[in-house]
């Protein structure tokens, strides 16, 4: 489903610390 | 009694639990209160996304975690998301919300076009989460054991997994009976919360499913 690839993407880049919280 | 090893490890994880801020912008847009169902919903969404950067910070900083196969921490944090974002909401709710607050994201919840078969389990579990009246030690713990699962799907090396979820079992074990010595049962309590988390997956894509549709 759509939203899981959404979550997956969120994960992926957060865990490359592409994010800033 | 925690040995020193095992309060150095509790201290570490509360700490990186409680790095977790709630962004004070969300917290404006929450106490607006003129807003419609789909800015609502939006807002859920945004709340949702900075949940899961915010988890995923938190899950780098357990012991162990970034020396784990890199597929094998996706795996892990795909299967653990909507349970530790559930975990918590339920702390937010309980504790760190001030009463407005808690008012307000109720209110944005029961007023964002989701169905009511889903928020009704959402507010029970919170509100028995509530009940068990967690400390932040067991939040953490319980937060970083449901992440650390070794049987999510995808993970290829559970062995590995279950070497750093075993000794948090542990540890929260002891500190449930130091923080709730006149209930031998609360440790088994929070172990079938654990079970009743994992309803929410299903719950949870289904919720979005029902949401698409409308």
């Amino acid at each position: 489903p759509a939203s899981n690839l959404g979550l997956e993407d969120i994960i992926r880049k957060a865990l490359m610390g592409n994010i800033e919280t | 009694e925690l040995t020193r090893e095992q309060q150095n490890l509790v201290n570490y994880i509360l700490e990186a639990h409680l790095k977790q801020g709630f962004p004070a912008d969300m917290s404006n847009k929450l106490l607006r209160e003129q807003s419609s169902a789909e800015e609502n919903f939006l807002l859920l969404t945004e709340m949702a996304t900075t949940h899961v950067q915010v988890i995923v910070e938190f899950t780098k900083k357990l012991p162990g975690f970034q020396a784990l196969d890199h597929e094998d921490q996706i795996a892990l944090l795909k299967g653990s998301a909507v349970e530790a974002m559930f975990l918590r909401s339920a702390q937010i709710f309980n504790e760190k919300v001030p009463e407005d607050h808690t008012e307000q994201l109720e209110d944005k919840i029961r007023n964002s076009g989701i169905s009511q078969e889903y928020i009704t389990p959402m507010f029970n579990f919170y509100k028995s989460m509530g009940d068990l009246k967690m400390c932040r030690e067991e939040y953490a713990l319980l937060t970083a054991i449901t992440i650390l699962s070794p049987d999510r799907q995808y993970v290829r090396n559970r062995e590995s997994v279950e070497k750093l979820q075993e000794p948090l079992i542990e540890v929260l074990q002891k500190i449930c009976k130091r923080q709730h010595p006149g209930n031998p049962q609360h440790f088994a309590c929070l172990l079938g919360r654990l079970t009743e988390l994992r309803t929410f997956n299903h719950q949870h894509a289904e919720m979005l499913m029902s949401w698409k549709v409308n």
